[in-house]
Order: C-alpha cells, then sequence, then structure tokens
C-alpha cells in the first residue's frame, strides 16, 4: 500500500496572470510528481496541490521566489488516511 | 441479521460492502429494485447498475453515476444514500415517489470498480481505471475523458501517465463503453447526472468546445433551481455553468456525449469539500453531503418529468 505521510496539499490562489503562470510551471515539473486535486482554472480560484513529501520544499521555494502566498489545506495526508482507514474498520466492525 | 436500515450509511465502504448493500436492497425491495450487470471492467469486476421501476415498458429514465473517478469516495457513499433514499421514498409515497410511477431511475454506483478497489488496497489517490495499453509506460485512464465527444483534444492527455490520460482510443476502457452500449440500447433515458467530487459545481455541456449548446438557457436556469434547493439545506455554496467557462477545457467527457446523442438533461455534479478536506472528506459529512446534493437532483428529475421531449 502506498503511504503518504509527510504529504501536503497547499492551495494557492492565483490573483493574476504571473500568478497562474508560476502555478502552471509546476505542472511541468513531472520530477515533482505532484497531484493536482484543483487543476488551474482562472483567477480567484483555488488550486489544490498534493506535494509528496521529498518536494515540498522545492514547490515551496518556487512560490516564495515568485510571491505566490499559499494556505497548507492538509498538513499530513497520511494522518487523514489513518482516520478514515480507523474509521472503516469500526463499521466493519458493526457489519 | 444485516439489512439496510441497519447499514451505516455515515461511513465509507469497501467494494464487497456495497455490492452486498445492493443485493440486500434487492431482495428487500423485489418489486421496485433490480439489478441489472451492463459489463465487466478491466479487471474482471462486473459493473452494476441499480433499476428503480414500478412496472411499464421501457419507461423514459433518469440515470446516475457515481465513483467514476475512483478516489472521490463520497460519491459512491452519496450513490448508496440515494438508493436507500429512493426505496423510503417509495414506500413512504413521498419525494420520488410519484416519479416511479411514470419513469424509471437508473443508479451506478461503482463506476469504476478496479480503481475503487485499488483505492482501497494499494493507492488512496488513484483517479483512474485500470487498463494496461500496449506501449503504454503507465497504467489507467481518465473514464472523463474517454468518451467519444472531441476525443484527444485539447483538455486531456495523450501521456498515459498523467491524470488526465484520454485513452488510445474512444470508448477503449469497459467502464465507458458499457456504459455507451447500455444508453444506446435502452434508447429512452431522458436525463444523466454523473457525479464528482470536489469544488461544489453544478456543470452542464460542453466541455470541449466554446460553443454553447442549443438548449444552455434551460440547463442554465435548471442548474440555478437545483443550486438554490442544495443549498437550501445546509448552505452549501455552489458554482453553476457550462464545463468550459466554470472550470476549464475537458474533452472525451460523460456528459458532451450523452448530450450529443440528445439526452438533453445532462449535469455534472462536483460535490462538497467544504473548503478543506479535498477527496478525503470524513465520513461524518457523507449524509449530510447525499441531503443536499438529493434536493438538487430532485429539482432536475422533476424538471425532466414535466418536460419530457
Amino acid at each position: 500500500t502506498e503511504t503518504f505521510v509527510g504529504h501536503q496539499v497547499l492551495r494557492v490562489i492565483p490573483q493574476n496572470d504571473e500568478e497562474l503562470q508560476k502555478v502552471q510551471e509546476l505542472q511541468e515539473l513531472e520530477h515533482l510528481q505532484l497531484d493536482f486535486w484543483l487543476a488551474p482554472r482562472g483567477l480567484g480560484l483555488p488550486v489544490d496541490i498534493r506535494v509528496p513529501f521529498p518536494s515540498l520544499q522545492a514547490v515551496k521555494a518556487h512560490l516564495e521566489a515568485a510571491g505566490v502566498s499559499y494556505s497548507i489545506m492538509i498538513e499530513d495526508v497520511q494522518a487523514l488516511l489513518d482516520e478514515e482507514q480507523r474509521e472503516m474498520l469500526r463499521s466493519s466492525r458493526q457489519l | 441479521p444485516l439489512n439496510t436500515d441497519t447499514f451505516n450509511y455515515e461511513a465509507y465502504h469497501t467494494i464487497d460492502e456495497i455490492y452486498n448493500f445492493m443485493d440486500l436492497l434487492v431482495a428487500e425491495n423485489p418489486n421496485l429494485v433490480s439489478k441489472l450487470e451492463i459489463g465487466r471492467s478491466t479487471e474482471n469486476r462486473p459493473l452494476y447498475v441499480l433499476k428503480f421501476s414500478t412496472g411499464g415498458t421501457n419507461r423514459p429514465a433518469v440515470w446516475i453515476d457515481t465513483g467514476i473517478h475512483s478516489r472521490e469516495w463520497v460519491t459512491q457513499a452519496s450513490g448508496v444514500w440515494f438508493a436507500k433514499k429512493i426505496v423510503e421514498d417509495h414506500a413512504n409515497n413521498e419525494g420520488v415517489a410519484s416519479i416511479l410511477e411514470t419513469m424509471d431511475i437508473l443508479l451506478e454506483i461503482v463506476t469504476n470498480p478496479d480503481g475503487f478497489a485499488y483505492t482501497q488496497t494499494t493507492n488512496r489517490m488513484w483517479r483512474k481505471t485500470r487498463s494496461r495499453h500496449s506501449g503504454n509506460l503507465c497504467v489507467g485512464v481518465d473514464p472523463n475523458r474517454n468518451w467519444d465527444a472531441g476525443f484527444g483534444e485539447a483538455g486531456a492527455s495523450s501521456s498515459s501517465c498523467s491524470e488526465t490520460y484520454h485513452g488510445p482510443y474512444a470508448n477503449s476502457e469497459p467502464e465507458v463503453k458499457s456504459i455507451v452500449d447500455f444508453v444506446k440500447s435502452h434508447g429512452n433515458i431522458k436525463a444523466f447526472v454523473s457525479i464528482h467530487s470536489y469544488s461544489q459545481l453544478l456543470l452542464y455541456p460542453y466541455g470541449y468546445t466554446y460553443t454553447a449548446v442549443p438548449d444552455q438557457q434551460e440547463l442554465h436556469e435548471v442548474s440555478a433551481k437545483a443550486v438554490a434547493a442544495l443549498s437550501s439545506l445546509y448552505g452549501t455554496q455552489y458554482k453553476y455553468g457550462s464545463i468550459i467557462t466554470t472550470i476549464y477545457r475537458a474533452s472525451g467527457g460523460t456528459i458532451d456525449w450523452t448530450y450529443n446523442q440528445g439526452i438533453k438533461y445532462s449535469f455534472t455534479f462536483e460535490l462538497r469539500d467544504t473548503g478543506r478536506y479535498g477527496f478525503l472528506l470524513p465520513a461524518k459529512q457523507i449524509v449530510p453531503t447525499a441531503e443536499e446534493t438529493w434536493l438538487a437532483l430532485k429539482v432536475i428529475i422533476e424538471h425532466t418529468r414535466d418536460n419530457l421531449y
């Protein structure tokens, strides 16, 4: 089973074309293994990116260098998955 | 013994638990619910459609599917809740009971079973099918880019490793081809709703072209009413519009194909995330999500019944 320890989901809301372009540049960087949960759609619309732990530093540096603000929507993906699994197990036991 | 009243709708379930739920629902309601197998997936899992019908022959029908993108777990879970809700409405002679006097409802809950099983055993973030096409580096095709509507045009990827890979040819995925064949053979589906998550949107065609559909105004008006009904329950805010103007260009999409088949009332939902959880919506939000979505679905279903074409 693939684990997602340390993966974070960053939310970027591009405010202008330059910021939108900086986010779209990330889509081209395949080696970062980014998973765009919400792809760039337009100005003012959230872009959600699941970032594997090894790529976190590079992605944050890329955004900060361009002055693109972001928020951390999910601090640790695996923690939410673990909770989801626990709930499923509880429910299965009930079944 | 377990029955669909004791089933836990506030939890995510495995693919087997959902298949078992379907069998229970059919067994409990033999005069209303039947289970159709419309095909087999790449890994040979059955593609089941629940048919809710009070009789007649090939009545006008409404199609609802969930789970075509396997990681969007709240959609399959909502599909389970919808199935029970239809049965309860019929028993209590309320809600969609009047619809079932003249129309059938078709519900495919696990539309991408291979991908769904894979999210439960190997990779929770898996979105696509699990097909392997010769010459491809990666596994899987995006089943919402594989339909014969603008197939292969801008708005999908030709790279097999991309999440929006359109596949080697239209309908290459048996999960898609099975629905195509079913829709064509049924011939009397009047509304088609494909349910995704997330980002709280109600969308209508097109995604592959900026050309407005001939029925744009009516679809926009129905969307406005449906979104208002949805928001009335818990205040969940939705946007609505055509795919290409509301999110981005997407080619080979489900409802573009169904609309081009003549199914005027073709819609896609992108269910809630409440801005914090994305695909990992906590299980306690399943029922509120299903309840609010159902209010919007009822608007679409009732509009279809009142405006048969």
